[in-house]
Order: structure tokens, then C-alpha cells, then sequence
């Protein structure tokens, strides 16, 4: 285990407890300005934690950021770690990203599937559910991002258990997304949700269980633009963007479809590198490259969040 | 841990709507276990997917009897797994 962030390994990957201990790292050098808050717990009991980054204030508007809800997604856990670091290296040093955390909060949860991620790590590297018991079904898990109260059940979902994308019993039923939407709910100012998948390099944004367009989307549409530039000006890596179902397919239940429901404007979700040479199974040596492009990315759409309140 | 010896995973291009469907019925079939990283979409998407070991044979020979293309995008699961945790234990080794 590492003794202090700045020695941590970024370039390879880590275990749910390497991960795990690299938070309590990172608070413990950052205490004024990190939290840890556990938002909830798993289905096998493992503490569910999203990092606050705050400079002060009460309730201020607020950015959030997950990883890994579908845990063999390693790279996207890899680059959360990558970028909670790098928000603390960047505050107070870039004066773009300064104004964001003078103004705003940041929450990241780095591992949004514990239990899938640890069994990733120990059983099956392809996992990509949760890992709740199903009533009546030997097959194990949920998907979490069909499992959100947003066109539940509709097109594009399974209600067969043994499906991959299998929505659950009914919304919310998993802990991980129920955590989640308790924390949203509560805290009521989010105003931008990003959630962050891998592969095949695209930037999508509502609906993903509708044809109809998102009252937002023309404005939606240009921040991805501007988005997937800044991503592509580090390496030229290019995305494709988009509503869900016109870019890639029907998807209900998915966490930005809900988050936008929620009157979260701007709802984001990311789908990293590649666009098919090793899928889930990226080389580490990717994972900064990958951080890198998306942190720009992440920039674009947080400075737009501040720049136009709502 | 899971075993992935002899896993491939295909990049099957469908070119038409008929396709798109066939590869759906391919979906449906339980007993391949098939794993979509990349879903049956539309017409020129690409299409991923994992097919265990046994069901390699049954899979390519649907795919040619209809006439859609594929290419094998991972020859052996197992070997990038073998490497990645082999990147790791070095990496531990290393701090």
C-alpha cells in the first residue's frame, strides 16, 4: 500500500481495499477540503463512499461524478482515481478550475459497484452486475444502470435475472443506485451528473428509453461538441455524441435518464476508451492517457455548469 | 477465479436491418452464453462480442451461414487477462 498519494501508482490497476485505502490517503492529506461520506452499503455490506471535494459554503451547487457502476469498466474506476488526485494538484493552481471548486462542490464515487468490482478482482473479471440474490432465480445480479426509476421496464431492458441487463424486480431495488438516489434527493442541488462507462468512446446524454428529443438537447448537444473536442485536442482520441438511443440503442432505466428527471440539466454519461481493440480489457499503460483526454472534457462541461446557473 | 481460455471476442458487422436481427436471435439463445460488450444497435454499428470457447464453433458457422461478417477482435480472453494481472503483480512488485 502506498504511503501517501503522491507515490500511489496511477498507471496500473488496484483492488477495491488498494482503492479504498487510496481515499482514506487522500483525506487524510486533503482534511479541509476532502471528505469521505458513506452514502450507503452493498448488498454483500461493503460501505458504499463518494468524495466530497468542498472550499467551503453551505449546500453549494454541485457537480457529481461516478465510475465503475458497471465494475469490469477498470479503466473508468482507474481514472476516477487519477482525477480525484488531480483536482487537489489543480485547485489553486489552474484559475479555470479554481472558479469551479471556489463556486461548486465536486462528488466522485470512485467504485459505484463494490461488490462487482470485488468479484472482478476474485472471481470473474467480466462481471459487470451487482451482486444481489434474485428470489426464485439462480442467477445473480442487476444491472444498475437499468435498474433506475426512468422508463423502468420499457424497451431495452431484460426482465429475464439471467440477462446482462437484467432491470431487477423494480426500480431502485439495488442499494448501490438506491444509495445514490436518497444522496441526489437529498441534497438537492446537484447540478450536473456525469456518470462514466467504458468502451467505445462516446459522450451521450438523454433519453436513452424515448425517441423524443430532451427539452434541453439543443443546448445538451453543443456542450457535448465542445466537450468531445477538448478531449480529442490531448491525443485526437475522437467521440461520437449524441442521445442515447440515437447513438447507440434503447437503454431504459439508465441512471442520466433519471438524473435529467430529476431536473439535473445537465446529465452526462461518458463511454471511455477504446473503440474495440481490447474493450474491457485495456492495457494499464492506457489508463492516464485515458484520464488526461476526459479530465478535458470533465472541464468543459463543469465550467459550463457554472457559467450558466439554473 | 472464471476461466476464459479459448474466449474470443468477435466484431461482427451488420450491414442491414435483417441482420441486425439475426444477430438478436443469436442474443436470445441462452445456452451460447453469449456476452454483448457492444450491443445489436443498427446497420453499420459494430457489434462485440464474447463467445465462450464451446460455443465458438456454433457461433461462427450461424454467422457465415447467414452471411455476416466478423472479424475477431480478441483471439484468447485468458492471454489479456494473463497479462493484465501480470502487469499488476509487476507493478506491486516495483513500489
Amino acid at each position: 500500500q502506498a504511503r501517501s498519494t503522491d507515490t500511489f501508482n496511477y498507471a496500473t490497476y488496484h483492488t477495491l481495499e488498494e482503492i479504498y485505502g487510496f481515499i482514506d490517503l487522500l483525506v487524510a492529506e486533503n482534511p479541509k477540503f476532502i471528505s469521505k461520506i458513506q452514502i450507503g452499503n452493498t448488498y454483500e455490506g461493503r460501505p458504499i463512499y463518494v468524495l466530497k471535494f468542498s472550499t467551503g459554503g453551505n449546500n453549494r451547487p454541485a457537480i457529481w461524478i461516478d465510475t465503475g457502476i458497471h465494475s469490469r469498466e477498470w479503466v473508468t474506476q482507474a481514472s476516477a482515481v487519477w482525477f480525484a488526485k488531480k483536482i487537489t494538484e489543480d485547485y489553486g493552481q489552474d484559475p479555470a478550475f479554481s472558479a469551479i471548486l471556489d463556486n461548486m462542490d465536486i462528488f466522485l464515487e470512485i467504485v459505484t459497484n463494490p461488490d462487482g468490482f470485488a468479484f472482478t478482482h476474485s472471481k470473474n473479471r467480466m462481471w459487470r452486475k451487482t451482486r444481489s440474490r434474485i428470489a426464485g432465480s439462480s442467477c445473480v445480479g442487476v444491472d444498475p444502470n437499468r435498474n433506475w426509476d426512468a422508463g423502468f421496464g420499457k424497451g431495452g431492458s431484460s426482465s429475464n435475472p439471467c440477462s446482462e441487463t437484467y432491470h431487477g424486480k423494480f426500480a431502485n431495488s439495488e442499494s448501490e443506485v438506491k444509495s445514490i438516489v436518497d444522496f441526489v434527493q437529498n441534497h438537492g442541488n446537484i447540478k450536473a451528473f456525469i456518470s462514466i462507462h467504458s468502451y467505445s468512446q462516446l459522450l451521450l446524454y438523454p433519453y436513452g428509453y424515448k425517441n423524443e428529443a430532451a427539452p434541453d438537447e439543443k443546448e445538451l448537444d453543443q456542450l457535448a461538441k465542445s466537450a468531445v473536442s477538448a478531449l480529442a485536442s490531448l491525443y485526437g482520441t475522437k467521440f461520437e455524441y449524441g442521445s442515447i438511443i440515437k447513438t447507440i440503442y434503447q437503454a431504459s432505466g439508465s441512471t442520466v435518464d433519471w438524473t435529467y428527471s430529476q431536473g439535473i440539466k445537465y446529465s452526462y454519461t461518458f463511454e471511455l476508451r477504446d473503440t474495440g481493440r481490447y474493450g474491457f480489457l485495456l492495457p494499464a499503460s492506457q489508463i492516464i492517457p485515458t484520464a488526461k483526454e476526459t479530465w478535458l472534457a470533465l472541464l468543459t462541461i463543469m465550467e459550463h455548469t457554472l457559467n450558466h446557473p439554473y | 477465479n472464471k476461466d476464459f481460455v479459448g474466449h474470443q471476442v468477435l466484431r461482427i458487422s451488420a450491414v442491414d436491418e435483417t441482420q441486425v436481427q439475426k444477430v438478436k436471435e443469436l442474443e436470445d439463445l441462452e445456452h451460447l452464453q453469449l456476452d454483448f460488450w457492444r450491443g445489436p444497435a443498427r446497420p453499420g454499428s459494430p457489434i462485440d462480442v464474447r463467445v465462450p470457447f464451446a460455443s465458438v464453433q456454433a457461433v461462427k458457422v450461424f454467422l457465415e451461414s447467414v452471411g455476416i461478417k466478423y472479424e475477431i477482435m480478441i483471439k484468447d480472453v485468458q492471454l489479456l487477462l494473463d497479462e493484465e494481472k501480470e502487469q499488476m503483480l509487476t507493478s506491486k512488485a516495483r513500489s
